[in-house]
């Protein structure tokens, strides 16, 4: 099955 | 201090409603421009940004960024004590212990106060690049609602395709497999049926259909989404608002077999 990825990858904290 | 007149509490009431079941606790980011809210759920698989601009109330007067930290547990207990076409104004001073919300009738005398009381939410925030994506699908809300009921029914989760054939929104599931394809459209009668596919290169991407049925809570707010897609990036979900607001949901998306 696929994982489930998180926003943190994609997007930076700021 | 801020002070926020809305014309109908529905709005507010709708905006919320459809962000409970993602977020609890939130800052609404006051300043000039208007009101704006950026959270993430609690397993950081999705993303909320709201942004009501200071036109769409009238009057809206804040001298100073102001954060309003909201349980929306408790937000959505007060706003129910408002009727649908209430006027609903929002007050808080400029460092606050609560918000002050009053609901008016417009056809009668009754005018209505509440008090929430503020909390302190150390939010992180999380930085979203302009992108360009490469592909856009604006359609009916409801269309988009119906096919994620529909999927969720039998399976966890749906790939996203959309190549220059139209968009096909497929899973596979215990009890066997589903698909829906869409294709551009344009009706004649009524603009709010069509779909239009903007493509810039193909794009497949795999999403869980509970985030993006519980996107779809927003539905009754606008009758279009868009959505907007590029390979390994999260889905932008998008339903317009008045006077160019906007309520965004952002999904990562599944990765790998």
């Amino acid at each position: 099955t696929a994982q489930q990825s998180r926003l943190e990858g994609f997007f930076k904290a700021v | 201090m801020l002070e926020a007149r809305l014309e109908q509490a529905n709005l507010l009431k709708k905006v919320v409603d459809s962000i409970t079941n993602l977020v609890q606790d939130c800052n609404f980011d006051c300043n000039d421009s208007g009101i704006a809210l950026q959270a993430m759920d609690n397993s950081h698989v999705a993303l909320v940004a709201m942004m009501l601009r200071s036109d769409a109330f009238s009057p809206f007067r804040c001298d100073r960024n102001i954060a309003l930290g909201i349980n929306l547990t408790s937000l959505t207990k007060v706003l129910r004590c408002a009727q649908n076409e209430d006027i609903l104004t929002l007050k808080a001073e400029d460092a606050p212990d609560v918000v002050n919300l009053v609901f008016e009738s417009a056809e009668s005398d009754r005018l209505s106060e509440y008090d929430i009381k503020l909390m302190d939410i150390d939010q992180e925030h999380l930085g979203i690049p302009d992108t360009e994506y490469a592909a856009s699908i604006t359609m009916p809300s409801a269309e988009f609602q119906r096919i994620t009921r529909d999927l969720l029914a039998l399976s966890e989760s749906v790939s996203i395709e959309c190549t220059k054939e139209g968009v096909k929104f497929s899973c596979q599931g215990d009890i066997g497999s589903g698909s829906v394809t869409l294709r551009s459209h344009t009706n004649v009668d009524n603009e709010d049926r069509n779909v239009s596919i903007d493509l810039s290169e193909p794009v497949s991407l795999m999403f869980s259909l509970k985030y993006l049925s519980n996107f779809c809570k927003a539905s009754g707010l606008s009758s279009r989404v868009k959505l907007s897609l590029s390979n390994e990036v999260p889905l932008l979900v998008e339903y317009a608002l008045p006077s160019n607001s906007f309520l965004r949901f952002y999904l990562a998306p599944k990765i790998g077999d």
